[in-house]
């Protein structure tokens, strides 16, 4: 009950304020002003009330980025609750089409800039189907005090028929 | 590694 208020942990009930969190925290300062626009808030909007606006946001079943924050709807299933073949009294997951289990993939290695940037592209695939879900291209800089990589980028590429 | 980061990023969001 008190961890509610804390932060820092999985939360909430959808387990996604601790990656957004990881998500702002790893980005440039340009990369945080996108995400802070992209939800409207001020850039001293502080952290909690800019992860949970991005919540709610990203969490619309008609959000493409939905995706990332996993099961995020009401067919939300137990963490037991995996493809044996023999569940008969839940209906299927994969039914909803805002529920969407993905694999990652990099079909290729890292591009290396000189400037301490660099670029990869990352594909989701249906964990069911392998069809390829959503192709990202991700620029990366390097941190120059501790050379953690941060993200200064995303590009976002849909191949989803309803989007 | 960059991928290794792409890959915990994601898989924070997605609550694993």
């Amino acid at each position: 009950d008190a961890d509610e208020k804390k932060g820092g942990r999985n939360n909430n009930e959808n387990g996604n304020d601790l990656g957004l969190r990881v998500l702002l925290r790893a980005s440039t300062p340009e990369w945080r002003n996108v995400m802070h626009r992209s939800v409207g808030a001020p850039l001293d909007t502080d952290e909690d009330s800019v992860i949970a606006v991005l919540r709610s946001s990203l969490g619309r079943s008609n959000n493409q980025f939905n995706i990332l924050l996993g099961k995020t709807t009401k067919d939300v299933l137990k963490d037991g609750d995996v493809n044996d073949g023999e569940s008969s009294s839940s209906s299927s997951s994969s039914s909803s089409p805002d529920v969407f289990e993905y694999t990652i993939s990099f079909p290729n290695d890292a591009v290396d800039y000189d400037d301490g940037m660099c670029w990869i592209e990352c594909r989701l695939r249906c964990a069911t189907n392998d069809d390829l879900l959503v192709a990202m291209g991700w620029t990366l800089q390097k941190r120059k005090e501790d050379g953690a990589w941060l993200i200064h980028s995303i590009d976002w590429q849909d191949f989803r028929d309803q989007f | 590694d960059p991928c290794e980061f792409v890959t915990a990023i994601l898989n924070e969001l997605r609550g694993q």
